[in-house]
C-alpha cells in the first residue's frame, strides 16, 4: 500500500468521523443528505460481499467493517433517532436518487469485469459510489449556507477521492499489472463532481468567511 | 488472469 492509498483511506475514515462528531454533538443532521448516506450504506454493502469470499489483510477486513458500521449507524439516526431525526432538511433534499441506483444498476450490467454476481454488484457499487454525493451537493447548494462541520464532511470525502487518483498514477507505475478501468474511470468522474465545491471552499478558506454556495 | 487479482482498495 502506497501513501496516497493510505492518507486517501484515512481522510475518508476523518469524513466519517466528522459526521458522527456532527450528529453526535449537535444532535443534528441539518445539511445531510439522507439519500447521499443511504446510497453510501447501499455502496458498502454491496461492495464488500468480499468479506465472506477474500481476505486481504486485517486493516482491510477492519476498514471495510467500520465503513459498513458507521454508514449504517449514521442512517439509522437520521432516521430512528428522535432528536436527530427532526433535524433533517427532508423539503430539501429532494434529489432523485432512484434514477442514481436503476443507472448504477443498468450499467453494472452492461460494463463489468466478469459476468458474475459479486462482479456485477463490485461494478455497481462503484458506479453507485461515484454519483452518491450528487444528492448532498445539491441539498448544499439549496440550502446556501453549510455549517462548518458539514463543510469539512464533504471536503475530506473530496480529498479521499482526489488522494485515490494520486494511488492509482503511482500504482500505475509501479506496478503495471494493476489496471483497475472501471474503478479509475468512475474515480475521476466522481472527484470532478467535487470541482465546484472545491473551488468555494478554498475561497472561503482563503478570505476566512463562512463557506457559502452560489445559489 | 488479471481480473483474477483480489480486489485490495477500498
Amino acid at each position: 500500500m502506497n501513501i496516497f492509498r493510505f492518507l486517501g483511506d484515512m481522510t475518508h475514515l476523518i469524513s466519517i468521523l466528522i459526521l458522527l462528531l456532527k450528529i453526535y454533538a449537535t444532535k443534528s443532521c441539518s445539511g445531510i443528505s439522507l439519500k447521499t448516506q443511504e446510497l453510501y450504506a447501499l455502496v458498502f454493502l454491496t461492495r464488500y460481499l468480499d468479506l465472506f469470499t477474500d481476505f486481504i489483510s486485517v486493516y482491510n477486513t477492519v476498514m471495510k467493517l467500520v465503513f459498513i458500521a458507521s454508514s449504517l449507524a449514521i442512517v439509522w439516526c437520521m432516521r430512528n433517532h428522535p432528536l436527530v431525526r427532526r433535524s433533517y432538511d427532508k423539503q430539501l433534499d429532494t434529489f432523485r436518487h432512484y434514477f442514481l441506483l436503476l443507472a448504477s444498476f443498468l450499467l453494472a450490467l452492461l460494463l463489468h469485469e466478469k459476468f458474475a454476481f459479486q462482479e456485477v454488484l463490485w461494478a455497481f457499487s462503484i458506479y453507485l459510489e461515484a454519483v452518491a454525493i450528487l444528492p448532498q451537493l445539491v441539498l448544499l447548494q439549496r440550502s446556501g449556507n453549510v455549517d462548518n462541520l458539514t463543510g469539512q464532511y464533504v471536503f475530506f470525502l473530496g480529498a479521499y477521492r482526489a488522494l485515490y487518483i494520486f494511488n492509482w498514477i503511482y500504482r500505475y507505475f509501479i506496478d503495471p499489472h494493476f489496471t483497475r478501468w472501471i474503478a479509475c474511470v468512475s474515480g475521476l468522474v466522481q472527484t470532478a463532481l467535487y470541482a465546484d465545491f472545491f473551488y468555494y471552499y478554498f475561497i472561503s478558506w482563503k478570505n476566512n468567511a463562512k463557506l457559502q454556495l452560489p445559489a | 488472469a488479471k481480473e483474477d487479482v483480489p480486489k485490495d482498495e477500498l
